[in-house]
């Protein structure tokens, strides 16, 4: 099982998390650069 | 004798008051936070919020200490990773901020922007701080000039539904997006322990104990942080599927998770929260860094370092006292402050032979020693 997981876990390597859309702490708006 | 005790006494009284003054003091920088070169603070350290109102005076440095979160990357965009960095600085200088009438600093977009602007056709140093076992580094990020004719119309409107900093951007897009946000936010992870109930939620869904930290959940629900709030929110989504997203400290990677949770309103693992359970520093391997940069097969790169020998939180081995900072401009006030009651009295000849060869990191070779 753990094989299986560390092929399914590479498959997400280059991958970022989309936190534009959740709830933050954060202040003020969110910049585009 | 008893002018001894009493003394011995008030000693141990003084230390206890100390250190619990200490832990207790919010302007004790985070040790998550202390590898941001001190510069690159100060603005925020010295705040005009101490000056405003004795109200606001003692809010917690650790909770306010806030920086550019990157909350969103472009594919193409490989130098900064969303939720874990932050940005902190510009060519080794702090964010610009400016102050609302609160005395609350924000970020000053304009100021930004024209900085991106006039490293057009050059690379810009972004000091950035990370999350992943609080560790700084510098990123060297190329500003590509846009075509004279392709700048953004600036709006004469003020539009609410997009943000602008008022500044057209000269360069071509860098591929992020960023929100002020407090350093700490970061640190609201849920460290998996292990994994309790045979085929309930977590393990069907795949989380590996010791190795996944639930970062985030759908919507942003983890947002506010709390030893218990994963919990909570977990059984208020009983008999529904709820989205997670979890790093994998092996594979140093980010990945969204379903888990359909049951009608008893559990995950079926123990997590772990706090200091202890903050994600850690990821190493990179020399050898396996080659190996993939000879082979195209995307193979795992990190070595998991243990958060423990990752960090070594000051205030879990020792009270805070002896730590680097204080002990310099304090040397040897607290911790030596019962050596050099029982020391009273004694040759100092010998004390300050001790303290000079305590000074010593090691002993010189032998034929060095001579030599000089």
């Amino acid at each position: 099982n753990m094989e299986v997981d560390r092929v399914m876990l590479n498959k997400w390597r280059q991958w970022n998390v989309d936190m534009t859309t959740w709830r933050s702490i954060g202040s003020g708006p969110i910049m585009e650069f | 004798m008893f002018r001894i005790a009493k003394n011995l006494v008030r000693t141990f009284e003084q230390s206890v008051q100390d250190t619990l003054a200490l832990s207790q003091d919010s302007s004790n920088l985070d040790a998550f936070f202390q590898s941001i070169p001190p510069n690159l603070l100060s603005a925020q350290l010295e705040s005009p919020v101490d000056a405003v109102s004795e109200g606001v005076k003692h809010t917690n440095v650790n909770e306010t200490l806030s920086g550019l979160r990157i909350v969103w990357v472009d594919e193409m965009q490989f130098q900064l990773q969303s939720f874990f960095d932050y940005i902190v600085g510009f060519n080794d200088d702090p964010v610009p901020v400016v102050s609302n009438q609160h005395g609350f600093s924000y970020p000053d977009y304009r100021r930004i922007t024209s900085i991106f602007n006039e490293h057009c056709g050059r690379t810009l140093k972004v000091n950035i701080w990370s999350a992943k076992g609080g560790t700084f580094r510098d990123e060297y990020i190329s500003i590509i000039s846009k075509e004279s004719d392709d700048l953004d119309d600036v709006s004469l409107n003020h539009d609410e539904r997009r943000p602008s900093s008022g500044e057209a951007h000269q360069f071509q897009a860098l591929g992020f997006k960023v929100q002020w946000t407090p350093l700490i936010a970061s640190t609201f992870t849920y460290h998996i322990l292990n994994v309790n109930i045979p085929d309930g939620p977590a393990q069907s869904a795949g989380l590996i104990p010791d190795e996944d930290y639930i970062i985030g959940c759908q919507d942003g629900l983890l947002a506010t942080g709390g030893e218990t709030l994963l919990q909570d929110i977990v059984r208020s989504r009983a008999n529904y599927d709820l989205v997670l997203y979890v790093y994998n400290k092996v594979s140093d990677c980010v990945r969204p998770i379903t888990v359909h949770i049951g009608p008893d309103g559990r995950l079926g693992c123990n997590v772990g929260y706090g200091f202890l359970h903050r994600i850690p520093t990821v190493k990179h391997c020399p050898q396996q860094a080659q190996q993939q940069g000879q082979d195209d097969n995307p193979v795992p790169v990190p070595v998991p370092v243990e958060s423990e020998t990752a960090f070594v939180p000051s205030a879990f081995t020792a009270p805070p006292v002896p730590t680097k900072k204080k002990s310099k401009n304090k040397k040897g006030t607290q911790p030596l402050a019962m050596d050099d009651y029982f020391n009273e009295g004694r040759d100092k000849s010998s004390t300050a032979a001790k303290s000079a060869e305590s000074d010593i990191l090691a002993p010189p070779p032998q034929k060095q020693s001579s030599s000089d």
